[in-house]
């Protein structure tokens, strides 16, 4: 399943 | 976090700190492209703008805080400080860099992960950065003498981004197959552009 990246990053 | 992340904004961080003490210590931006500086600005603060709005951690939040401030400090040098902007090599740093916002957004309209406002400047931010050290890197090949300062910075610019490569190598085998192909297609991009200042910088 293509979930959305998460924006946890820099 | 992981080590390969902590790595790159550690690296990330240092890259800024080296240019700013440049331009403090010497009263001097010769050889910076104003022009990378104004993108970086631009993608940290598309990037960040969910600064007031999702508490991640206190080091995200700083380390965001650092970034835009910082880009933000070395733009305003090379733009009003009385004796910065005097070493600024205008008609050396000639890259049409319009053209690379326009691109970026083009492409954050079309390739996004939802078509949401947050996720196209997220996009943006992403491709944007992909492409920002390109008035950097033709200012470096027009000017004969790279101090070294400048090109340490443009070193560990580039090696951050290569951090982050193995950052997501590290979480797709832990924590399960996200879609990070905006990530990974900008990032090898990024990395890739440097490929050629790598070469000559440890040739030189």
């Amino acid at each position: 399943e293509c979930l959305a990246a998460p924006k946890d990053e820099l | 976090m992981n080590a390969f992340r902590f790595l790159g904004d550690m690296t990330h961080l240092f890259s800024v700190l080296v240019l700013l003490l440049k331009i403090y210590a010497t009263k001097s931006c010769s050889g910076v492209s104003r022009k990378t500086q104004e993108l970086y600005m631009v993608v940290f603060l598309a990037r960040y703008m969910d600064l007031f709005t999702d508490y991640i951690s206190l080091y995200n939040s700083v380390m965001k805080v650092v970034f835009i401030t910082s880009s933000a400090a070395i733009v305003w040098c090379m733009r009003r400080h009385p004796q910065v902007r005097r070493t600024y090599d205008k008609e050396q740093d000639t890259f049409r860099h319009v053209v690379l916002v326009a691109a970026a957004f083009v492409l954050a309209l079309i390739f996004n992960e939802r078509f949401t406002f947050r996720e196209i400047c997220w996009a943006f931010s992403i491709y944007l950065e992909a492409v920002a050290i390109l008035p950097q890197l033709v200012l470096l090949q027009r000017g004969r003498n790279v101090d070294n300062l400048t090109g340490q910075y443009v070193f560990f610019l580039g090696a951050y981004r290569a951090f982050y490569i193995l950052n997501w190598i590290y979480r797709y085998f832990t924590e399960g197959h996200h879609s990070r192909w905006i990530s990974w297609l900008s990032g090898l991009v990024q990395t890739g552009l440097y490929a050629d200042f790598f070469y000559y910088y440890f040739l030189r």
